[in-house]
Parts: structure tokens; C-alpha cells; sequence
């Protein structure tokens, strides 16, 4: 795609341009489709990576939740391109694409984006006008099912926390939603790529209670701690997001935690505050790679544990 | 958005207590701050790291008050522009 490139942040219609791309280039291991539509009319495009094959379970990937959070859909891009270059080159690579399929969201809340390109670089929430306000507006990672603005989250349109008038009030949460929920049998696990903080967090943060089978998810985020670590130190954190940062609902994690999809992880990329939201793209590489490494012990160990 | 951030500052503190919370509240609700992390000034615990942006123009009163108050403070970014601008590899996009 002329323009793209996968070492520097790409705006929304470069990256529209390189889904397209990399479909039409890899027939055999990317399809592309559209889940719905943003609240000011753009196509909310999916990625589907895999050999085709029958019955097999899925991991799902998003990034771009929060739109000033440029390294999430960078890594998205890094992934994908990464699984189409290393396909029938590296066993690993083969294997995890011949066994799973991995659904990749590249930007769930494109029209925050969009805004951050054009309007303010600083922009967290969607773009949707709220009734009775002039604050614009929700933030996506508020407006889950899942302990629905019960705590960490403002009922403030005007809050960067505004969890929304109602649950998936947003088009883009909700398209989210209802392709996962339609999807139930086979997506086994859901990772949600955000910045900055370099945590690796698992449910519940609408809680203090610990899920299920908090044992594994912890010894999973721990091993994956130490992939995140392996090739230039950098220093993760990882627990269950209530009692590891704050307390916060509506969270897509906690969400897809509930809707049965044990393994659900939410990772903030680099860095821990030296350039925040601006990580510059020199960085974007290392980033990718270690977060890669990371994402590919998950995924090995969620087809090693199917359910 | 040229210069769009120009002076504007990343503030990084560190509240010690309950009343040092309050203080970043008061801020919070007397001046425009963007809390960067936690996600906004209501999940804000006394130990916790808290980063915040603050206009240009506010920055000056926003040291005074930290200083006034003894709450101790690092500037993550002493001109937001200056890190936007550098985010980029090269200024050809």
C-alpha cells in the first residue's frame, strides 16, 4: 500500500488502504469483512487470518479502543503482517495459522482516530454526540455489559470515563459485541491491545473478586510477562485490573470473560510515561516485537488447552 | 493541529495521602486537566503514579499550587508539541 508503512503510524485511510491490501495479496490467509459501522458512518473492518480449514477456534484481537493510543493499531498491523510474512516459513507461525484463526480489529474506535489525526491528538473517547450535552462522546472501554458504570467510570458525558447512556449505547461497542456473541463457539480467548502504562492485566476490573481460573490466567500473564521482557527488558506488570491499577467496568475484557471466553487479556503497550501517548516511532518496532512474542505464547497455549 | 500543544505540560506525581488526593480533585476541577493515567482524577489512590496534561497557560498556576501544597512533582513533558512533533520519524508523512 503505497504510504503504509508498519514502522510508522499510519492514518485511517492509509491503514482502510492496507486491509485491503493485504487481503487481496494473501487470498489464502486473510479475508477481510465489515462488523458494523462506526457512529459517523465508517466501516468497521475485521480481519480473519488462518488457513481455511473446518471447526477451528479463534482468537480475537483489537486494537484502537482509545483513539490517541497510536502504538495499539501499529501493533495490529505489525501482527497481521507478521503472520503473512512468516506462514510456511516458520513452524510456529504455520502451525498457530493452520490450527486457530485470528480475528483482528485493527481500529475499533475509528472515528476517535480520525479525530486524532485531523482535529486533537489528544482525543480519548468515540466521536457520538450525547443528548443534553455538549460533550462528545463515550469511552468504549466503559460501555461493556459487564458491571455497566457500577464503579471507575463517570455517568458525566463530559468525563473521559463516560461508560455511555446505556450499555453498547456505542455502534462500534456494539458491533464488537455482536460479532463475538455470534462467534461464541469458537473464539477461545480475546486479547485487547491498549497503551501506555506496559501492564498485562486479566479480569476482573469491574470487581475485587478474582475469576475462576485465576491461577492460569496469572501463570499465563507471568510467562507472558517474561516474553515482554526477552529481548530488550522491558518491565511488565501483570494481575487482575481491579486490584493491579484500579477498579474500573465495562471493560471489553471483563466483557468477553463473561460471555465464557476463559483466556481474555488486556495489554497497555509501552511506554511507563516518558513520552506517553507520543511513543515515537522508532519505538514502534521493539514494541511490535516484544508484544508479538507475548501474543504468540498466549496463542500457543490457548490451542494447547482448547475447551 | 500545528502548535495546537505548544507549552503545554506532562505532569507526573505521586500522592501521599488523602488530603494530597483532594488537592489533585481541586486542581482537576478548577483548571482543564487531562489525566493521562489513571484513565481520570476519580480513580485517583493516595501511592498511585498520576500523569496529567494541563494548558499552556495553566501550567505556571498548576506548579504553583503542587509546590504550595508540598506535593512533589516531575515534569514527564515540558512541551507537549515539541513530543508530538518528535513522534514522528520524519516530518515526511
Amino acid at each position: 500500500t503505497s504510504g503504509h508503512s508498519y514502522e510508522k503510524y499510519n492514518n485511517w485511510d492509509t491503514i482502510v488502504a492496507w486491509t485491503a491490501d493485504i487481503a487481496a495479496q494473501n487470498p489464502d490467509l486473510v479475508s477481510r469483512s465489515v462488523i458494523g459501522e462506526t457512529y459517523e458512518g465508517r466501516p468497521i473492518y475485521l480481519l480473519k487470518l488462518g488457513k481455511s480449514g473446518s471447526n477451528k477456534k479463534a482468537i480475537f484481537l483489537d486494537c484502537g479502543f482509545h483513539a490517541r493510543e497510536w502504538i495499539s493499531p501499529a501493533f495490529c498491523q505489525w501482527f497481521v503482517k507478521e503472520a503473512v510474512e512468516n506462514y510456511g516459513k516458520d513452524t510456529a507461525v504455520t502451525t498457530l495459522l493452520d490450527k486457530l484463526d485470528f480475528y483482528v480489529l485493527p481500529v475499533v474506535n475509528i472515528d476517535g482516530y480520525v479525530y486524532t489525526w485531523t482535529n486533537d491528538r489528544m482525543w480519548r473517547k468515540t466521536r457520538s454526540k450525547n443528548a443534553g450535552s455538549i460533550c462528545i462522546g463515550t469511552d468504549p472501554n466503559r460501555n461493556l455489559d459487564a458491571g455497566w458504570c457500577t464503579i471507575g467510570a463517570s455517568k458525566s458525558p463530559c468525563s473521559a470515563t463516560y461508560c455511555g447512556s446505556a450499555p453498547e449505547s456505542e455502534k462500534e461497542t456494539k458491533a464488537l459485541a455482536d460479532f463475538i456473541r455470534g462467534h461464541l463457539s469458537t473464539i477461545k480467548a480475546y486479547l485487547t491491545i491498549h497503551s501506555y502504562s506496559q501492564l498485562l492485566l486479566f479480569p476482573y476490573s469491574y470487581t475485587y473478586d478474582l475469576p475462576k481460573n485465576y491461577q492460569e490466567l496469572n501463570s499465563i500473564a507471568k510467562a507472558a510477562s517474561k516474553e515482554l521482557a526477552s529481548l530488550y527488558n522491558t518491565k511488565y506488570t501483570y494481575g487482575p485490573g481491579a486490584e493491579t491499577i484500579y477498579p474500573a467496568a465495562g471493560g471489553s475484557d471483563d466483557w468477553a470473560y463473561d460471555q465464557g471466553i476463559k483466556y481474555s487479556f488486556t495489554f497497555e503497550l509501552r511506554d511507563t510515561g516518558r513520552y506517553g501517548f507520543l511513543l515515537p516511532e522508532s519505538q514502534i518496532k521493539p514494541t511490535c516485537e516484544e508484544t508479538l512474542l507475548a501474543v504468540k505464547y498466549i496463542a500457543n497455549y490457548v490451542l494447547e488447552h482448547l475447551y | 493541529q500545528d502548535l495546537a500543544f505548544d507549552r503545554q505540560k506532562v505532569f507526573r506525581v505521586i500522592p501521599q495521602n488523602d488530603k494530597q488526593v483532594e488537592t489533585l480533585n481541586f486542581l482537576a476541577s478548577i483548571m482543564e486537566v487531562d489525566f493521562w493515567q489513571p484513565d481520570s482524577v476519580t480513580l485517583v489512590k493516595p501511592k498511585m503514579q498520576v500523569d496529567f496534561r494541563v494548558e499552556a497557560e495553566k501550567s505556571f498556576d498548576v506548579e504553583g499550587l503542587l509546590k504550595e501544597s508540598g506535593i512533589e512533582y516531575q515534569v514527564l513533558i515540558d512541551n507537549l508539541q515539541a513530543a508530538l512533533d518528535a513522534q514522528f520519524d520524519s516530518k515526511v508523512r
